[in-house]
Formats: structure tokens, sequence, C-alpha cells
């Protein structure tokens, strides 16, 4: 278990007088372990551990503090550096898009938004974009019906755009509207270029990336093709009610410099969470 | 000459890195580089040949051991099982259950087989009326009851029903489970138990970093896993998984998914899975 690994070294440094450079090649490379358990990107890794590393031998621990908070200092200060902390979700009027890969969980995190904004007291529209899928509609009609939130849908149109645009239209009094679109991936040129249609004829105030937790290495570049089209404004990691570390979204938050917004942690329109850097990066650490 | 141990550390490192860059778990990783080491450490290279190209030989042949495990064949075992032979699809969320099962009856559809489908993800939003879409398309059986029914009653009215009109295959489609929810992975337990599956298919998805270990390994624990199907490996994932799976849980994968359409389901072949990892 690599956060045993972990802390073990960290536990030698403890007991070391100084922090020798051994001991600090040592540690970095459980630290590589560590990010790379957790699927954090290889090239990200690498530049990050060679950070921890410079900054392990070339600084000075702060008064009082020994070698070993010393060098989790430095690794935490790094990682919070990348995911630069949490965002609020802004609770003026705004439309916001919902994108990312195939089954991350973006219809379902539809279903927890709308909850979330109408218990703030906000009026919230979903608009069905996602006209691929055999009975995405049907998906989405449950879900609003659970969160008492109107669906706009056209199912049988396999226009998304001209969907989105009568959807906007009808839904100009709601203060919150959220577009649903289909799972894609950044090699399917007709569906990357279906959602930049999307985004344009939305002018969506919000473009959220939906993730995985468990998404290994394509987070990176999967994540920076979707900014190349949509340029996105903030992630939601989703599934990290299971095993898997999330490390993914370090690479889609250096990737696209947004920010997590929520993340999910369950299958029920309740299990929508505020994004606590924290508690994700010692989660992530073991 | 004998090989020098630094430079071996430094071309295990490159291929290290290669297969993380792929997707594989750290902890396979691990096993397979040691095992390496162990194997070539004190070995003499023949003169004219690299010490990368041994180690990489030497690698490669590491890894398809691991995925050249007995290969599931899949159209042998349809042909020659008894009658109905019962499937049953598992997996966590969303990596393709649904999906798979829809490709595989359109294939066993092309080679005269007949079908039932049981609707027994009866948690989900759409999830009935998404494999009803499927079904209608494919003209197969679906045998399916309210949302909230008991996913168990269900899939044994399917058998029942694959048993009195002589229906070659039953497909039993599952809701996606976290495999660390104990309850979900009990009522897994109990369906399996109700209906008597010939094979288990775990459906994971090739978009997943070391996490597919931890999914693969307790879905083995609970229910056992004759063979797995690798999903979404269109999306560029390189498909480490396959080999963390195959090396986690020691079963064939059969089948790998190449995109949304029936016709996206390829056979799994280890010698492509093993170009895609080196590339
Ligand atoms: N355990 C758990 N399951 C989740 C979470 N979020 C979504 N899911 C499940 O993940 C599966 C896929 O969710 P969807 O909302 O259909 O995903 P999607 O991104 O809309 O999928 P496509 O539209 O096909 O690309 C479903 O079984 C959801 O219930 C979560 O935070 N935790
Ligand atoms: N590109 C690609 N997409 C796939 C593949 N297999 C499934 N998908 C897509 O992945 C998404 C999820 O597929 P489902 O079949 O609903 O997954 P599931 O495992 O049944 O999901 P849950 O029942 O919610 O756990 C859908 O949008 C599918 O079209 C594949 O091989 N390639
Ligand atoms: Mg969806
Ligand atoms: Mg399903």
């Amino acid at each position: 278990n690599l956060g045993e690994s972990l802390r073990n070294t960290l536990k030698k440094i403890a007991k070391a007088s100084h922090i020798d450079k051994n001991l600090i090649k040592e540690i970095v490379r459980d630290i590589q372990r560590a990010l790379l358990s957790a699927d954090v990107n290889v090239k990200l890794v690498l530049k990050l551990t060679k950070e921890v590393e410079r900054r392990a031998l070339e600084e000075k621990p702060l008064a009082g503090m020994s070698g070993r908070e010393h060098v989790i200092r430095i690794i935490y200060d790094e990682l919070v550096g990348v995911l630069g902390g949490a965002r609020e979700v802004s609770l003026k009027k705004h439309v916001i898009m919902m994108v990312g890969l195939y089954g991350q969980g973006k219809t379902t995190t539809i279903g927890k938004l709308s909850k979330f904004f109408s218990k703030k007291g906000l009026q919230v529209g979903v608009i069905a974009g996602d006209v691929h899928r055999p009975a995405a509609y049907e998906q989405l009609a449950q879900l609003g019906e659970q969160a008492k939130v109107p669906i706009y849908g056209e199912p049988g149109n396999k226009d998304a755009v001209s969907i989105v645009e009568r959807g906007l239209k009808k839904m100009l009094k709601k203060d919150i509207v959220i577009i649903d679109t289909s799972g894609r991936h950044s090699l399917e040129q007709d569906l990357i270029d279906e959602m930049e249609n999307i985004y344009k004829v939305s002018k969506a105030d919000e473009r959220f990336l939906v993730i995985d937790a468990a998404v290994g290495q394509q987070a990176g570049p999967q994540a920076k093709a979707f900014h190349e089209t949509v340029h996105i404004t903030g992630v939601i990691m989703t599934k990290l009610d299971g095993t898997a570390k999330g490390g993914g979204a370090i690479s889609a938050v250096s990737v696209t410099k947004a920010p997590i917004v929520f993340i999910g942690i369950g299958e029920h329109m309740d299990d929508l969470e505020m994004f606590d850097p924290p508690r994700f990066i010692s989660r992530l650490l073991g | 000459k004998k090989i020098n141990k630094k430079k071996l550390d430094s071309v295990i490192w490159e291929l290290e890195i290669a297969l993380y860059e792929s997707d594989v778990a750290t902890s396979v990783v691990e096993e397979i580089k040691n095992k390496l080491k162990s194997e070539i450490e004190g070995v003499r290279i023949r003169r004219g040949l690299s010490l990368e190209k041994v180690i990489t030989r030497a690698l490669k042949n590491a890894i398809s051991n691991v995925l050249a495990i007995d290969p599931y064949d899949f159209d042998r075992v349809i042909a020659e099982s008894k009658r109905p032979i019962i499937m049953m699809f598992v997996g966590v969320n969303g990596t393709g259950k649904t999906t798979s099962i829809a490709k595989i009856v359109h294939r066993l559809h092309k080679n005269n087989y007949s079908c039932v489908v049981a609707a027994c993800d009866t948690f989900r939003a759409g999830a009935i009326e998404q494999l009803q879409k499927h079904a209608d398309k494919l003209n197969v059986k679906l045998v399916k009851q309210g949302a909230g029914a008991d996913p168990a009653a269900i899939a044994f009215d399917a058998v029942e029903h694959a048993r009195a009109r002589n229906k070659d295959v039953v497909l039993i489609d599952t809701a996606g489970r976290m495999h660390s929810n104990a309850n979900l992975m009990s009522e897994m337990a109990k369906l399996k138990r109700v209906a008597k599956p010939d094979v288990i298919i775990f459906v994971g998805d090739a978009l997943a970093g070391n996490d597919a270990v931890e999914q693969a390994m307790k879905f083995e624990e609970c229910v056992g896993i004759d063979a797995a199907i690798l999903s979404k490996i269109d999306a560029d994932a390189k498909g480490g998984a396959a080999l963390s799976i195959a090396h986690a849980v020691g079963k064939p994968i059969m089948f790998v998914g190449v995109g949304q359409e029936y016709k996206d389901l390829q056979e799994f072949n280890p010698h492509w899975m093993l170009k895609r990892l080196f590339n």
C-alpha cells in the first residue's frame, strides 16, 4: 500500500537529524509512486517531484518545523498550487453547459445540480442536448421529475444545436439553465464540432468538464481537447464514493486552469459536495 | 559482457514510464519490473545486441505472458454450452455494460442465435428505457418490470422465458455499482444465486487507470469473473487496464469496445494490445 510506504519514508525523515540528498531521492520516488497510483498525469508527476526535490534541498524548514513536516508542507504546497483551491459556483442568472467523456456522470450530475440550485430558491431549467444516447431524454425527464425541474427536449430530433436554441428561448425566465450534452472524445471531429456549435449558440456562461475519479492518463489530454474547443470554466469530479483517488482531476485542472467546483459522491440527488482541497489531497496521498 | 546495474535501472525506468503512460496500474508495473530485474541480473549480453533491445524484448515477453492467459473463446462457449446459456454483465457505473450487451446481441444474431435480454437495472433513471430502445432496434425480446422491481425476479423470469421458447442465450444487464458499496455488492451476489449464470462478464472502462485493479479484484471476489470486456478503447485510451485486470484476477479479456455502434466490438488480441502499450 503506497500511502504506507510514503508514511514510512516520512518517518525516516522524522528520525534523521537533517535532510540529506539520498533521503530526499528516496522520498521523491515514494511520492512519484503515490501520485502515479492516484492516476496523476506522468509528465505532471515528474515535474512536481522535481520541484519538491529542489525545494526540499534548497529551502530551510520554518522555525520549529521538523524536517519531515518541512517536506510534507512542500508536497502539499505543490499540489494545492496545481489545484488552485476550490471555487464557488455563481448564484446569479446564468447558463451552464456540461461536457465530458462517455459515462462520466454528466446527466446524473445535472439532476444533482438542479436540486442544489432549487434549494437556494433559484428557478432552474434543463435542456436535453444529448441527441445520440438511446433514452437520454427519458433519463433526464425522470431526473427532472425527482428534482421538480422542467426539462426541454425534442426526442427524435438529431440536431442538438436547434434543440438548445429553442430550449433557451423557452427558458428565458429561468435563473439557471443547464445544458446536457452527449459523451464524446477528442478523436470524434463531428462531435467536437457539435459541442463547439452548442457553445457558440448558447453563449453558456459556465462550461463544466465532468470527469470520473477513476480516469487515468487520458484525463489530461482529453481535458486539453475539451478546453481548446469550449474553454472549460470549472471541473466536476464524480464517483469519489468509490476507491479511485482522482488524480485525473489534478491533470484536468492543471491543463485547463479551471478549478474544481463540485464532487459527486454517489448516485442519489443529494450526493453532491463542495470541493475540499485538503481532504482531497490527503485521500490522494493515502 | 555483463550488465551494468546503473544502465539497467535507467533503461527499466524508461520502460516503466511508458507503461504508466499507458494506464498500467503501478502495482502491476512493480511486479513485472521486479520479475524482469531478477531474470536479467547476472545475464550476459551477446555481442552486437544493445541493452535496450534485450530488456525491451524481455519486457514484452513478460507482458505477453500476462495477457495470453487461456483466451476466452466466446463463439466456442456459445456453440458448445447447454441451452439457454445465461450471461450476466457486471461492473462499476458508466463502464459500458448496457451498450456491450447490445453489441453482443447483434453479434449473436449475426451467427443465428436467439436471445432474451433481462433488464435488471431497476434503479437508474432511464435504464430500462435505454435497454428497450436497443431491444427495439435489435428486434430482441426484453424481459422487464417497473422501476424499483426486484432484479432477481426479473432475471428468473427471463431464464424461464428462454427455457419455454427454446432461446439460446439470456443476457442479464445489471446496475452499475461501486465495488466499495457492500450493500450493492451483496445485492449482486443474490442476483447470481437466483439467476445461476453460466458466464459472468466484467465490463471495465479502458479510460480507467489504477482503479481497474481494485474494481476487478472486488468483483472477482464477490461473484467471480469468467472474462472481461474493456470498452471505450477508441477514446485513444492505451488500455493498460487490460493488463492490470488480467494480471490482478488472471482472467482473459474477451472483447474490446471500439465505439458506440453495434459493430464496434472486437475480439481481444494480445499482440495488438502489446503494440498499443509501447506506442
Ligand atoms: N457511485 C456513483 N455513481 C455515479 C456518480 N455520478 C454518476 N454516477 C453513475 O454513473 C453512471 C453514468 O452516469 P450518467 O449521468 O449517465 O453519465 P453521462 O456522462 O451522462 O453518460 P453519457 O451521457 O453516456 O456520456 C450512472 O450509473 C450514474 O448513476 C457518483 O458520483 N457516484
Ligand atoms: N466511444 C465509446 N463509447 C462507449 C463504448 N461503450 C459504451 N460507450 C458509451 O458509454 C456510455 C455509457 O454506456 P452504458 O452502456 O450506458 O454504460 P453502463 O455500464 O450500462 O452504465 P450504467 O448502467 O449507468 O452503470 C454511453 O454513452 C455509451 O454510448 C465504447 O466502446 N466506445
Ligand atoms: Mg448523459
Ligand atoms: Mg447500464
